[in-house]
């Protein structure tokens, strides 16, 4: 099984740190602190890391390309545009390969996901995740979560969630809603609209282990006044972003890219 | 006795709420959700805000400058010149005003200082920060916070504090520092470099009341994994803020805007 994964926002909101936490392993190592004199590219950059997973059992080979740069400029008036490059030329190498005559040696590299990062402002969108979204929805399936959402309340978050889904509705931005069945068992279509109710997810990432008050190992973060911890849904939305991501849904973002947006970006070439 | 506050930093960085927890009095109401029709201007705007108020037995008349759009565009290229307009056009009222012959009515609207709010990123400061501090540095007393630091945990601050500091050292930018009077009695001299070491102050603001796990009623924000309380100094480092900001330091804040400030820009002025 392949996922290829898009992963988007502005540098320090734990996308290095989330992807390690998904996939339980170090995929990302800790940015050393750079010499401050060392400063950031000045644009937006492609950077691609491959690794073989195990999950529950199944062997994933994941691919994920990173954007640093997006959003980190005084301008990014054209942040989106590497990105919707690297979209758009993965779709092409597809194109490509399946008008070949030998088509054995298959690799799919089309883009399942696009995994995006708002910052937990606790306001509104900001007009470039809108811009970014514009340009990237009909292409990737996409998938925003609320980065960081140790930062608000309870209270906070569901204002802040509506508020966002709100933003979405009113730009006509499609965000991946996994498909509802009804043919399907009770306790599956609960799961699924239960996990559309969350939407967007708020997560919180993070490798270490630590110990609660009351003694369990846990993967954590501690502060002065608390642990939270990732995998305690109560604490936020992780659970639900590994089921959606690379549990119960993998095989359908697959599809939908394959079937549906491949399948419109594909047309929309050959009709030129 | 009068203080004159200029606030910066991008939205949905707490700066409304610290201002109404450092003055224990609602300036700014809570922002309602406006609908999500009603997008945000443009670009930079100033706006101004007034209040009597009473700190320690010590009548303020307190005027706070707030800048909103810096930061929140998608093209931040030229967010700092409105605020360095402000800045200057108030200069130029006060020299406008020390050249008239009938003094009365003295009203010193120069800046004292500017609270800068710097996005808890745990990485580094960013281009438009420096960019920020390199335009303003020399005119107004820059004191810049870790917002929302209850995102980090201890030892992420003190690394993050650490990066700042060699952030603004590398770009020659200048922040506030209090003087230490070597004649001073012991606690003072200490209570200053105290002070000066926890630079950049990580704060946490909340005007909301919440009771603790062990019955106190503190100013703070309720997780489910536990309360953070703003004055604790375990927590942060408000009580601090608080410290230089309107107890022990607005003095030599606004000696330091009077005498070296005000007057570099006044000679700078007219030698042209
Ligand atoms: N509060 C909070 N901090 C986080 C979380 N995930 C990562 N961090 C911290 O945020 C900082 C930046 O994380 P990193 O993964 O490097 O962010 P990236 O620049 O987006 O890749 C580090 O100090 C992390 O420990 C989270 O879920 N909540
Ligand atoms: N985690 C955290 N959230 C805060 C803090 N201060 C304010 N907030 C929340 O952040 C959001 C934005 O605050 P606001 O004061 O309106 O920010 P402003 O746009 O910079 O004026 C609100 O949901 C606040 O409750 C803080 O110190 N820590």
């Amino acid at each position: 099984f392949n996922l290829n994964l898009l992963v988007v926002g502005e540098s320090g909101l734990g996308k290095s740190t989330l992807i390690n936490t998904l996939f339980n392993k170090e995929l990302y190592k800790p940015k050393e602190a750079k010499a401050a004199a060392e400063e950031k590219t000045e644009s937006v950059t492609i950077k691609t890391t491959e690794a073989d997973i195990e999950e529950n059992g199944v062997k994933l080979h994941l691919t994920i390309v990173d954007t640093p740069g997006f959003a980190d400029q005084v301008n990014n008036e054209n942040a989106w545009k590497p990105i919707v490059e690297e979209v758009n030329s993965r779709f092409d190498q597809y194109l490509e390969f399946e008008n070949r005559i030998n088509r054995t040696d298959y690799q799919d590299g089309k883009l399942h996901a696009c995994l995006y990062f708002i910052e937990p402002t606790g306001h509104s969108l900001k007009p470039l995740d809108i811009e970014f979204f514009l340009q990237v929805h009909k292409k990737v399936n996409i998938i925003p979560v609320i980065a960081k959402s140790d930062t608000l309340t309870e209270s906070e978050i569901l204002e802040f969630k509506q508020r966002i889904l709100a933003d979405l509705k009113l730009n006509n931005i499609e965000i991946f809603q996994p498909t509802v069945y009804d043919n399907d068992d009770e306790e599956t279509v609960n799961n699924t609209k239960d996990l559309i109710n969350t939407f967007p997810f708020a997560i919180v990432g993070s490798t270490k282990e630590i110990q609660t008050k009351d003694g369990r190992l846990v993967r954590g973060r501690q502060y002065p006044w608390g642990v939270i911890e990732v995998d305690n849904a109560e604490h936020n939305d992780f659970v639900k972003l590994r089921d959606l991501l690379i549990r119960n849904f993998l095989e359908e973002l697959r599809e939908k890219t394959s079937k549906k947006l491949y399948e419109e970006y594909r047309t929309g070439k050959l009709d030129k």
